[in-house]
């Protein structure tokens, strides 16, 4: 019951 | 005009292989002072590719116009495929190429294959990584990695990484049962490849996706070690060093629903 995180919450983009 | 000769083709057969089971499209930017750089995200957003030649990691490089050559990496695998590991091998492209030409030259056996690989307008979000600080730094044997990567997958679909200042620990829970492998930190003056190393902050527990790990481990033939760097509720990055340049790939973790 753990959830993936998606990379687009922690890096901005250009 | 691009034309990057590197004194064996291994090296950029080995990075084919290593990403392109992760994402299937992808922009090469060419410039006189980078080399060959690569930014790539896999479809699920969950995992992100950097790649860095520098022009220290060919033969002989020049760029005379910035260039972005989108390519399907499928199909450059298969041609990647028809030249031998130590051929000689030329990435060549006109100033506004609508095409890639691959050229594999063995010198003793006087063999020369060209190939001509068609060129795609990609359109891709390029993200913004900064310098992360991390908690904990982890250097190990790239093979020692890959078999903790390879094997927990058969338990669980996730993998947990426990890093504490002497010891790392992965550990798997899934519906047959549960598994762990402890690595602890050791240093061979010998052999210093087959040592790992911890530097830690902070201790780390944090879990990721087993299928994007072994995804990762795709790269281990380029590099004796991987470095992994970690960071609480951040994107882990895993590095694979090449002379004169890097394959790093930035993993977004798992959190407790």
């Amino acid at each position: 019951p753990s959830k993936q995180s998606s990379l687009m919450s922690f890096f901005g983009k250009r | 005009m691009l034309e990057g000769k590197f004194e064996t083709a291994s090296t950029m057969k080995k990075v084919i292989e290593a990403i392109k089971d992760s994402v299937k499209l992808c922009n090469l930017n060419c410039s006189q002072n980078d080399g060959i750089t690569v930014q790539a995200i896999d479809d699920s957003r969950v995992l992100l590719i950097a790649l860095k030649l520098d022009p220290s990691c060919f033969q002989e490089f020049r760029c005379d116009k910035d260039l972005v050559l989108g390519l399907d990496l499928e199909s450059l695998s298969k041609i990647l495929r028809q030249g031998n590991p130590e051929d000689y091998l030329t990435l060549i492209a006109e100033d506004s190429p609508d095409s890639l030409l691959i050229v594999f030259e063995d010198s003793k056996k006087d063999r020369i294959s060209e190939f001509s690989l068609k060129l795609m307008d990609i359109d891709s979000d390029v993200l913004t990584i900064d310098e992360m600080e991390h908690d904990c730094a982890i250097t190990l044997p790239a093979a020692a990695f890959a078999k903790v990567a390879r094997d927990m997958k058969t338990l669980s679909e996730s993998l947990q990484i426990l890093v504490t200042k002497d010891s790392v620990k992965f550990k798997a829970d899934g519906s047959i049962g549960t598994g762990s492998v402890i690595l602890r930190a050791r240093t061979n003056l010998d052999d210093t490849k087959e040592s790992i190393l911890i530097d830690l902050n902070k201790p780390v527990n944090l879990t990721f996706g087993a299928k994007y790990l072994n995804d990762i481990v795709k790269a281990t033939p380029l590099a004796d070690t991987v470095t992994i760097k970690l960071t609480d509720k951040a994107p882990a990055m895993f590095e694979y060093k090449l002379q004169g340049g890097f394959l790093r790939y930035y993993l977004a973790p798992k959190f407790e629903d």
